[in-house]
């Protein structure tokens, strides 16, 4: 028996539409713990991971582990049937779920409705707990804003690490540029900027990915890119009181 | 333009 209630369904919805650009089908694990998804875009470049703990839902049951297949673009079709305000109800009885219920709640209506599931036999990615030799802290919308208009100039995307902030730039045919991005530490938090830089980093990555995953920014306003030289660097959007969605992605190597 | 590695490279099957 699995149950969760989402206080606020739009929450769920804008994760739904973050990863809807990136990941086809995914495997949704339930726990006692929480909820939590991991899968890789359709190139097996990139990794999602979203986790969602128990404690951030409005009601939360899960007696056995479960596993539930489920294609997100069926999900979206499913979630487009409930408004932005409604408490969204994930639930199932069995062990083995051939589907998953959804109840969508607002003041005047209730709707119910069922998403078949599919068993995919994707195997899981051990993401290794990293040090992070460079952690930057910045407004999402800020990141999403960069990233669009530097990817107009060049598909790859420079980010230079330092104690004084975090610089973007690019190369391109039709020319370069660069954006700098200093520390402040302003008190409205969802303005801050933040370096926490051991070892400073110069890497470059397809900011298309980016450009695909920022849709997350509508879940926080606040952006933590977290990089070690030539390792995959992690965007993370914090889901206040529930969790995160991450992006892991390789830099790329200069031949 | 570089080479990107796929995300498998760094992260191993379980």
């Amino acid at each position: 028996m699995f149950e969760a209630k989402f206080e606020d369904g739009g929450l769920f919805k804008k994760i739904v539409e973050a990863i809807k650009e990136l990941v086809k089908n995914v495997n949704l694990e339930a726990n006692g713990t929480g909820i939590s998804l991991q899968a890789m875009d359709t190139s097996h470049v990139a990794l999602v991971a979203l986790q969602l703990n128990e404690k951030g839902f409005k009601k939360y049951r899960c007696e056995k582990s479960l596993t539930m297949g489920l294609s997100i673009e069926n999900l979206q079709k499913i979630l487009k049937c409930s408004g932005n305000d409604d408490q969204i109800t994930l639930r199932t009885q069995d062990e083995e779920p051939t589907t998953l219920s959804f109840t969508f709640e607002s003041k005047n209506r209730i709707s119910e409705f069922q998403l078949n599931l599919m068993s995919l036999d994707q195997e899981q990615l051990g993401v290794p707990d990293t040090e992070y030799s460079s952690v930057v802290r910045m407004p999402s919308n800020e990141f999403t804003k960069i990233c669009r208009e530097l990817g107009n100039i060049n598909e790859a995307i420079g980010i230079e690490t330092s104690k004084e902030g975090i610089k973007f730039y690019v190369k391109g045919d039709i020319g370069e540029g660069q954006v700098s991005v200093k520390i402040n530490d302003t008190e409205k938090p969802e303005e801050r900027v933040e370096c926490e830089v051991d070892e400073p980093v110069n890497l470059s990555f397809a900011v298309r990915y980016f450009n695909l995953f920022n849709k997350a920014s509508a879940l926080s306003s606040q952006v933590i890119l977290s990089m070690s030289q030539d390792q995959p660097l992690v965007i993370e959007y914090i889901i206040e009181e529930m969790g995160s969605l991450k992006l892991y992605l390789a830099p790329k190597i200069n031949d | 333009q570089g080479i990107q590695n796929p995300i498998t490279m760094f992260f191993k099957k379980t």
